[in-house]
């Protein structure tokens, strides 16, 4: 079918191999793939049609990509929600520290895990590091009312930003998604307008689930972005491509390591590149 | 005229002959795809569909279903019998007190699972478990596990964020031995298989404990890499068994099959739930029918 291009069924088979290798996903790789076919005659080389791969999915997430900056809001307000061990708390340990170091901001945590082990206490040392005040409640406490409690405090405090930790939940949970819906209605609640942003953290490891979590998480209390984590492992995160695809949701930083300074905007040309190598 | 008519019903009763590279290639696809959108990893779902697909020509075609059916039903029998494989219960005719080792990525499950692996052992097989919490590095990974012993009445060796992996390690056994505990779990800080230092120390923990089982602790949404990452840890540590966590969810769960094919360690346990209690024995066919879709 492809004997007279330069894109013949070995070269198709080593190009299926890079991008399903790099968890893109069966149906963006079809669409690249066809892109490819559509284009047959116009490449002279299997670098050619590598280039123009590329710049097919650089320009997607060139598309969602958007810096994280402080939110305005008075107190502009973060809610950080995603499965179980994502990188949630790590995550907002880091983006305290860069708040307040580089925007000056006041910032404070609230420990809306409220069922973990140990979960309050693993953002209390992130707190410390950050320098930034942990707002908690007793062990067991409904996540809704830690929120609620945290933003009325920043209010009165006069804090620029507060930013919710909560507790992982895997999409399929239904009980635990109603429970996140009622979190974000009562930040809502507690100062209209928040939160300010909601962002899906998500493991540079997980497969085509990670799509999933994406879509469900949206669908419940909708996404203002995404933060890719453990992308100083191995895993190159393909399935950001599908889920800007599917949903166009802004990616907006990335986790490249377990300290505090750990912490990067998203780069679609960085990433783009990344998945090649 | 009797006999040729029944002649002919069972020469139809037999089937149309035998499974033929054309008469499942539509089926191969299928198969192919349906593991990739499962997170099997490329090359395994390569080297699987080839295997199998080479047993499954030359079958006789069964009656009553078509020959692309029939090989589903045999790949689905094959992964059953691959995923079956080996030795699911845990090594414990070693001199006390036997030592598991858990390792894997961050996030995994590996101090949740620590602690279900302690409830069960301790419930089921009566042990008397040492949980050790060799993670000095996690913001209070000591807590957290101290917690979770707590709340199953287990011991737990007192640990300190200043203190080293390694010691932790030899001292924890020796406390066991001195107390008369038979079983120690020690769970390990989340690493990157390319993080050399973490490696090493991870290499250094084996080396002290001699364990009798070396868990490999993945999370059940693992995508394409978990080839790379449990080669490595299998390299270093020789892996002996794999902790599916996080079965709860709606992942399909392809992660097993790249990571026994690197590995050739069976899964002996799956996490399906945060509650402590939630913790089975691993039993393959439902996790084929969820990875084949
Ligand atoms: N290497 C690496 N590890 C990370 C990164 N982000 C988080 N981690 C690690 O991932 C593990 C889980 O991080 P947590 O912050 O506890 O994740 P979580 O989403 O809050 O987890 P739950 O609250 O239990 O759902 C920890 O060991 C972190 O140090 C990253 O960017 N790189
Ligand atoms: N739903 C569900 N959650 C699980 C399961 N196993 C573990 N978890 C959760 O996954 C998260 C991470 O678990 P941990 O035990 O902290 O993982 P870990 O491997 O020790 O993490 P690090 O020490 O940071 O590498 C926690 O929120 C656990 O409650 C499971 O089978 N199902
Ligand atoms: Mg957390
Ligand atoms: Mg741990």
């Amino acid at each position: 079918l492809f004997s007279a291009s330069v894109v013949d069924d070995a070269l198709i088979e080593e190009l299926e191999e890079i991008l399903y290798t790099a968890d893109i996903g069966s149906t963006a790789v079809q669409w690249l793939l066809d892109g490819v076919h559509k284009e047959r005659k116009s490449f002279e080389s299997g670098d050619d049609v590598k280039t123009f791969m590329k710049k097919e999915i650089l320009a997607v997430l060139q598309s969602v990509e958007k810096p994280l900056l402080p939110p305005d809001g008075s107190p502009g307000v973060l809610l950080m929600v995603g499965v179980n061990g994502a990188g949630k708390t790590t995550t907002i340990g880091k983006l305290a520290s860069l708040f307040r170091k580089k925007y000056d901001k006041k910032v404070l945590l609230a420990a809306g895990d409220t069922f973990r082990a140990a979960a309050v206490e693993q953002l209390e040392e992130w707190g410390r590091r950050a320098e930034c005040e942990v707002i908690k409640e007793q062990e067991g406490t409904d996540p809704a009312a830690v929120a609620f409690n945290a933003v009325s405090k920043a209010k009165a405090q006069n804090a620029d930003i507060v930013i919710v930790d909560t507790a992982g939940r895997l999409q399929n949970r239904v009980n635990l998604m109603e429970e996140l819906k009622k979190v974000r209605r009562v930040i809502d609640k507690a100062h209209q307008g928040a939160p300010h942003e909601v962002l899906l953290v998500v493991d540079a490891n997980n497969g085509q689930n990670a799509v999933r979590q994406a879509v469900e998480f949206h669908q419940m209390i909708g996404l203002t972005g995404i933060i890719v984590t453990k992308l100083d492992g191995t895993a190159k995160g393909g399935v950001v491509i599908g889920i800007a695809r599917e949903l166009g949701i802004p990616v907006r930083l990335i986790g490249i390591g377990e300290k505090i300074e750990d912490l990067r905007p998203f780069n679609a040309f960085d990433f783009t590149e990344a998945l090649f190598n | 005229q009797l006999t040729e008519k029944l002649e002919s019903t069972f020469r139809n009763l037999r089937g149309r002959g035998k499974l033929s590279e054309d008469n499942i290639a539509e089926a191969v696809r299928e198969i192919k795809l349906s593991l990739l959108e499962a997170d099997v990893n490329f090359r395994v779902v390569k080297e699987l569909v080839a295997r199998i697909k080479e047993r499954a020509v030359g079958a006789e075609v069964m009656k009553s279903i078509t020959p692309g059916q029939q090989f589903v039903k045999i790949f689905h029998d094959e992964l059953i019998k691959t995923l079956g494989e080996g030795d699911h219960s845990l090594n414990f005719s070693v001199k006390p007190p036997a030592v598991i080792l858990m390792a894997g990525l961050q996030g995994s499950g590996k101090t949740t699972s620590a602690a279900k692996l302690a409830l069960l052992l301790k419930n089921d097989m009566k042990r008397r478990v040492l949980l050790v919490p060799a993670d000095v590095y996690r913001p209070a990974a000591i807590e957290q596990l101290n917690t979770l012993a707590r709340s199953i009445d287990v011991d737990v060796y007192p640990t300190n964020p200043s203190d080293d992996p390694v010691d932790i390690t030899a001292n924890s056994i020796e406390y066991a031995r001195k107390n008369g505990l038979d079983t120690v779990i020690i769970d390990t800080a989340g690493r990157m298989q390319v993080d050399e230092a973490l490696m090493n120390e991870i290499s250094k923990i084996r080396e002290v404990s001699s364990p009798a089982e070396v868990l490999f602790v993945a999370d059940a949404m693992t995508g394409q890499d978990a080839v790379t990452v449990a080669k490595e840890f299998h390299n270093r540590l020789t892996i002996t068994g794999v902790i599916l966590t996080k079965m709860d969810g709606d992942a399909r769960g392809g992660a097993a099959l790249s990571i026994h094919n690197v590995t050739g360690a069976p899964v002996k346990f799956i996490g399906v739930g945060e509650k402590i209690d939630a913790f089975e024995l691993f039993h393959p066919d439902r996790i084929v029918s969820r990875i084949i879709g």
